[in-house]
């Protein structure tokens, strides 16, 4: 795992509670908003479940400490996306929250359902960028959430150890976080 | 009365067109002078692996010198890939795989909130 320059991270006391809000003006529409809450609300958990940070959506986008927004091209960040594959999303480090996904992408939320061969998988790319937002670069370890290439139609949503060790060096393990369970999930996923 | 079915394929490359244009450094080796080259180093410059270089205009060459060499190196470290400092197949698939827009190595995107 790394670390952006200088190690930032959220400071927000004990326990933290990080708010996310979706753009109110910039989201598909060809998957419901309800599926994509459904979506992001998995991704957050994954993290929340390893380290005492809580994440609650609401409306006000605004005052959220999470921005989260599906974007085209050149849309003022300095950080233009160039259409269909290419670059995915991106996400800047603690304290700034901004979440920026490529609307030029065919994004999935089940990708059983979409056949194109450029689907990508949302909930995949939403646990990775979270990592970015927590104040988690990007790894080396292949297999870890936060390496930083995906291909199209493939799924990484588990937090690998690597992942884990990472955040919880930043911000503490969550008092209810077993190793454990870890271990048990990469071993099954392993012999699977 | 059945109508048959129509099944229509639609073929689409599942890479980038820029980045799919790499496949042609396949191969290149310090030494190499491959005219686009350049486009390939702005891909590592763009992620953390090279800086803009201190030339008049600042533009890259198509060269593959030393310190292109030292960034496909840094490039194959960081991305656990086989340590070559040539442009394998490997390290060509992986630049041409869709990637999180975050630098790999540098603060490009770090920022801070005002």
């Amino acid at each position: 795992f790394a670390y952006f320059y200088g190690r930032p991270r959220w400071e927000r006391g004990s326990p933290m509670t990080l708010t996310y809000a979706f753009s109110p003006s910039n989201m598909i529409d060809y998957i419901s908003l309800s599926e994509i809450r459904t979506v992001f609300e998995r991704a957050f958990s994954r993290w929340a479940l390893v380290i005492p940070v809580n994440f609650a959506e609401i409306e006000d986008y605004e005052s959220a400490n999470i921005k989260i927004g599906f974007f085209r091209g050149d849309h003022g960040d300095g950080e233009p996306f160039d259409g269909v594959l290419g670059v995915l999303a991106h996400a800047f480090s603690p304290e700034n929250g901004r979440f920026h996904l490529d609307e030029a992408e065919t994004w999935a939320v089940d990708l059983e359902k979409v056949k194109s061969k450029v689907a990508v998988d949302l909930e995949s790319v939403a646990t990775h960028e979270i990592g970015h937002v927590l104040g988690l670069a990007h790894s080396s370890v292949t297999e870890a959430v936060m390496y930083p290439s995906l291909r199209p139609r493939s799924r990484k949503v588990d937090l690998k150890l690597d992942d884990v060790e990472g955040v919880q060096a930043l911000y503490g393990s969550n008092p209810n976080f077993k190793f454990s369970s870890l271990l048990e999930s990469e071993n099954s996923s392993n012999k699977g | 009365r059945i109508i048959p079915e129509q099944i229509t394929v639609i073929t689409t490359d599942t890479r980038n067109a820029t980045w799919h244009n790499f496949t042609r450094f396949k191969d290149a080796e310090k030494g190499s002078h491959i005219s686009g080259m350049s486009e390939l180093k702005k891909y590592f410059q763009r992620f953390g692996y090279l800086s803009i270089p201190d030339n008049q205009n600042g533009n890259f060459t198509d060269v593959f010198d030393t310190q292109f060499e030292s960034a496909v190196m840094l490039y194959q470290q960081k991305l656990g890939l086989p340590v070559t400092g040539k442009l394998d197949s490997g390290t060509i698939s992986a630049i041409m795989s869709p990637r999180c827009g975050v630098s790999d190595t540098g603060p490009r995107i770090h920022s801070t909130k005002h």
